[in-house]
């Protein structure tokens, strides 16, 4: 069990060093046990350093930095072990275009072997869904649905 | 294997039975405030086996019954099937599709159904256990929820990569 | 004592109904004491219905409802207590684009009395202001102010 | 009165002294994500008095320092000063102007300033109090913290209102 613990450990610390850069376009992240000998009770510290600034503790990154991060942990999880699918809930409400856009472009290769649902309000990424639902309430309190496009 | 279908009734604000056909590639979910998008998500927690009326944003699992409007009375039953396509072989199971389906009347207990025969929870649970499905597993983001993993204790991270595992 | 905090929660509550139909374009909202025999020690429920829709407990309301209902109290509490200024960072995160349209109306509106500084990603909002303050990191890890615009 | 005038140096990522100029009306900040609008909001929790390294996002009062970046070093100090317009005789001073600075080394204490005159903590607090400004306030809402309010418990609901009366 601690084998297969720290392999797996050791392959979601690569990927997510690898997918924080791609988000990030640059920069450093990392996972760290917090108690390497004792493999069965050892929290994990996430460590992350966006390009050319100082390290310092994830707390002082800003909103969209936390959810960028939070979201190369995410997908280092997927690409360790994958999920026939995976479904985000306005994940991305406090990015900026060029993070929006890079997320959308992430989700669109995830999107080739992971089956992708996500609620969302921003355009760039609606741009990238082969599906497309909409929610209304014609009926006050009654939620309807309504197919709007399907792209080829 | 991927989710083919979602069919809810009578659950939160879908008086009707409302049909959702979803293929492989990436689905988009859009509209208004409060028009019921993340009620579709908590229709697929429910019936994944969600057992805390918290996690579903209510006080009890009544909450998810479809309540009424000004003009309309309140349903008397949830029902929500979730169809998975399983040609792939994913589950072992002798089934090219696999219907989850959890119903609750406003008087008591879930019930729970495996192409169309009764079943229990555990019996659910067993075949999503270890494929990470479900509610434990980082595949299911609420809206709010994606910064969690950065505020989680460090020993709770490890319980997601142990789940990983 | 007594008599101001009953009086301040009365101003408080009629301001917290209006605010809401203003801001849902109707329905209705309330403050209720859970224990009004002891005004020393009561605790105060918020509840919210929006138009058409059963009473139900906020905690059952969207993302976006909720957003504008903590907005319908906090702007309650502006119009019985005013104060000289008021500073909000990225409250519309949650709100589609008619909401963050009604906010940014109620804003301009509020602005008139009181000093509004917005930190904001949404151009409905921009649109609104007088004055507009451009953050960089030209140098990475060194913020950098730039003026945008002032209208007359 | 009105917010007339902001000037930072040395705080979070202001490496340099910066100056933000307000009028009365509406002034929107925007930028890219990381670029360091809600450290401004920080700078305004800090100098109003703001004791928790927490609330302004760090582990110790030394986080508010610019850190440097892999160019350039650490500043040894951080400054950050208010202007508030009392044209109108709002605070009972005889001054059409109140200045407030917090300073603050590697070292150590914070030290504060009011119209460049050191003073104390307590002083600052004594002229704030009663007007309905600073940080326990309704009138500064931090990122992601709107939802406060509704999650809150009904008593600390209580407190808000009363602070108001
Ligand atoms: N049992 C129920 N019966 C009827 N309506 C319900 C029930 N439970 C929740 N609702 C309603 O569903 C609405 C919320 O829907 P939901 O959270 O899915 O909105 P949303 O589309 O995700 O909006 P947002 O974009 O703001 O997040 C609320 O207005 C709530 O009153
Ligand atoms: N003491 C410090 N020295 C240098 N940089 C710092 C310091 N404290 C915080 N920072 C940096 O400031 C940045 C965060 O800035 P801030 O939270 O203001 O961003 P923001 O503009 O609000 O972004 P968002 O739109 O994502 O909310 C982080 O990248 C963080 O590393
Ligand atoms: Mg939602
Ligand atoms: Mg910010």
């Amino acid at each position: 069990v601690k084998k297969r613990f720290f392999d797996t450990f050791l392959e979601v610390n690569a990927a997510f060093e690898d997918i924080f850069a791609l988000l990030f376009k640059g920069g450093k992240a990392q996972l760290v046990l917090t108690e390497p000998e004792q493999l069965l009770e050892t929290g994990i510290e996430i460590i992350a350093q966006p390009k050319g600034k100082k390290l310092q503790s994830i707390s002082l990154l800003s909103g969209g930095e936390k959810a960028m991060t939070a979201l190369a942990f995410l997908f280092a999880l997927l690409h360790v072990k994958p999920s026939p699918f995976c479904i985000l809930d306005e994940v991305e409400a406090a990015l900026d275009e060029a993070n929006v856009d890079r997320l959308g472009q992430y989700l669109e290769s995830l999107s080739q072997s992971t089956q992708v649902i996500v609620i969302t309000h921003r355009k760039e990424t609606m741009e990238k869904a082969q599906v497309l639902y909409g929610v209304t309430m014609q009926e006050v309190g009654v939620s309807k649905l309504v197919s709007m496009k399907l792209t080829s | 294997m991927y989710l083919k279908k979602l069919e809810i009734n009578g659950f939160k604000s879908f008086a009707h039975k409302t049909e959702l056909y979803f293929k492989p590639g990436m689905t988009a979910i859009v509209g208004p405030n409060g028009s019921g998008k993340s009620n579709i998500l908590d229709a697929i927690y429910w019936v994944l086996g969600e057992q805390s009326a918290k996690m579903l944003r209510g006080s009890s699992m009544q909450d998810v019954i479809f309540a009424g409007n000004s003009k309309r009375k309140g349903s008397g039953r949830a029902e929500v099937s979730l169809i998975l396509d399983n040609t792939d072989g994913y589950f072992p199971l002798d089934f090219s599709e696999v219907k989850l389906t959890r119903r609750v009347l406003r008087s008591g207990e879930s019930e729970y159904f495996m192409n169309k025969t009764p079943c229990r929870l555990k019996d659910i649970h067993e075949i999503l256990a270890d494929k990470g499905i479900g509610k434990e597993a980082y595949t299911l983001i609420g809206q709010g929820k994606i910064e969690e993993v950065l505020n989680a204790k460090p020993e709770i991270r490890r319980k997601i990569i142990e789940e990983a595992a």
